[in-house]
């Protein structure tokens, strides 16, 4: 039975996609069967995986056009790409992603029926038993394809930079996740915050850092222990379409979103 | 009779609110008339204005619950605030907006009749004659707040950050333009794309920004000449609640964005 794994916030460019893809990437590394969806109308996530689809996709399943196994793409393997490291990456297990679209941007207007929140949630029930884990990219808003998101979810993750803008994002975002749990999805659990492209110089992110450990007590959850640091190779492995462990395994973003993968992994077991 | 100027793009955390209020401080320091609109539901630049307002705002104007000059609330001056200089910020002129607030993210289901995309448009056209710039802040999304913002403008700033998200960002915003001028606002003008958070360092980022030049030129518009650079002083000003002018006029992204405003204003006048 697979693990869903939402991971959101509204506040735009907190890295939702760039965590997505690399615990998606950090996942299939460690053996695990992964599943991506991309529920952002943008397509970063189905562009970086280079699995664009304008008529097989996520906004094919919550229409009910089709089944979501038939809207499955499997991204090429990234083995031999051009990457930054001499250690030959290896070839990489195919990655599954139900890519998105531009059409998906109307999904907000035809999603109107009562149960439109459920979409999501009934299209990936055939799927638990074919993967480990099913992880879930959203759009920047609270908007219905996010409330899929969180519908569908076991858990969700949320991604912060240390200001003011997404402590903000973070109550926002938690105002949604306690009516999901009230009326569409009783079991979802908030599974800790994330800080992302971390400045650890910066002493407003030091106080920051502090604020939003206060606010995951609050919210009965936690920060993970290892901030993502900022690195250029996360734009360069985005921009030529790999994921950042075939790209540049040993650059320090890729080593804390490892560690990340890990401390997810162990708060599982715990479960 | 005002020049309306809205900022938009749906990727996030591109520098939207933060070029929207560092605009609207700098035409205010140069002694233009400034009103600023907040047309996104998170309401950071209300936030950093200190306008929390949750029965006057952008909401009731939209619904037509109030005219917006009722819902203009007058930022406080940010003079004597602490700040990182010496130099005496001297008494800034009050700063006006139409605050956001959460009820905002109810407008893409209220707006549904006929006109839905003109509601701003309609409420910003009795001040025109009180301001000389209205700039209007977007959330990230395509939706119809940013359909009204983009409606109601005289002309539209791209922000984007030199890689190959923002690339897409600037397409996909692109098309929407495209509908706007066509159903509603034939009169919209692309005034160009702006490079924000810039790490001029790296190999990247120079790739990125002659991508984003060249996109420029097929869409008949430019790139401002100056990208504002990465400064720890942006989050700073804005986490302490002041314009970054106030909190911090001699640091790098101070002196790019008003480099941008002088840039905005030659263009202006050629125009
Ligand atoms: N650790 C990091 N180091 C450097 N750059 C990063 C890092 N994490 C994310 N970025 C960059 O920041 C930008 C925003 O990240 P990303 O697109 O993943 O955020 P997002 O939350 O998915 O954005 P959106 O709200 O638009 O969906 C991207 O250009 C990405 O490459
Ligand atoms: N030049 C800069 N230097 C350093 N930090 C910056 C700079 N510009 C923006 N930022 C920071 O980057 C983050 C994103 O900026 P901002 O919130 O203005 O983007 P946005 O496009 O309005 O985001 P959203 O899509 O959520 O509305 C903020 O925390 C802001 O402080
Ligand atoms: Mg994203
Ligand atoms: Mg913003």
């Amino acid at each position: 039975m697979s693990d869903i794994i939402t991971i959101a916030t509204q506040k735009g460019g907190t890295g939702k996609t760039t965590t997505a893809g690399a615990l998606g990437a950090a996942l299939t590394r460690k053996g695990w069967r992964v599943l991506m969806v991309d529920m952002d109308p943008q397509a970063n996530l189905t562009f970086t995986m280079r699995a664009q689809d304008q008529t097989h996709g996520t906004y094919e399943v919550l229409t009910g056009k089709m089944p979501a196994a038939d809207a499955i793409c499997t991204g090429p393997g990234q083995a031999g790409k051009p990457s930054r490291t001499k250690e030959k990456p290896g070839d990489m297990p195919d990655r599954k992603i139900i890519p998105a679209s531009t059409a998906l941007s109307g999904a907000d207007l035809e999603l109107t029926a009562i149960g439109k929140e459920f979409r999501l949630q009934e299209a990936l029930q055939p799927l638990r038993d074919d993967f480990d884990y099913i992880i879930i990219d959203t759009p920047p808003s609270l908007g219905i394809l996010t409330i899929n998101a969180l519908t569908a979810a076991d858990e969700v993750v949320i991604t912060a930079q240390a200001d003011a803008y997404s402590l903000q994002g973070i109550w926002q975002l938690h105002s949604t996740i306690q009516a999901v749990t009230r009326y569409t999805n009783p079991g979802l659990l908030l599974k800790g915050i994330l800080i992302t492209r971390h400045n650890p110089r910066s002493v407003l992110s030091r106080d920051l850092t502090g604020l939003i450990e206060e606010t995951a007590q609050q919210m009965q959850t936690f920060v993970y222990q290892r901030p993502i640091r900022e690195g250029v190779a996360v734009k360069e492995a985005q921009a030529s379409r790999q994921d950042l462990f075939s790209y540049a395994p040993r650059n320090k973003p890729a080593q804390d979103y490892m560690a990340f993968a890990d401390e997810l992994l162990e708060r599982r077991q715990g479960d």
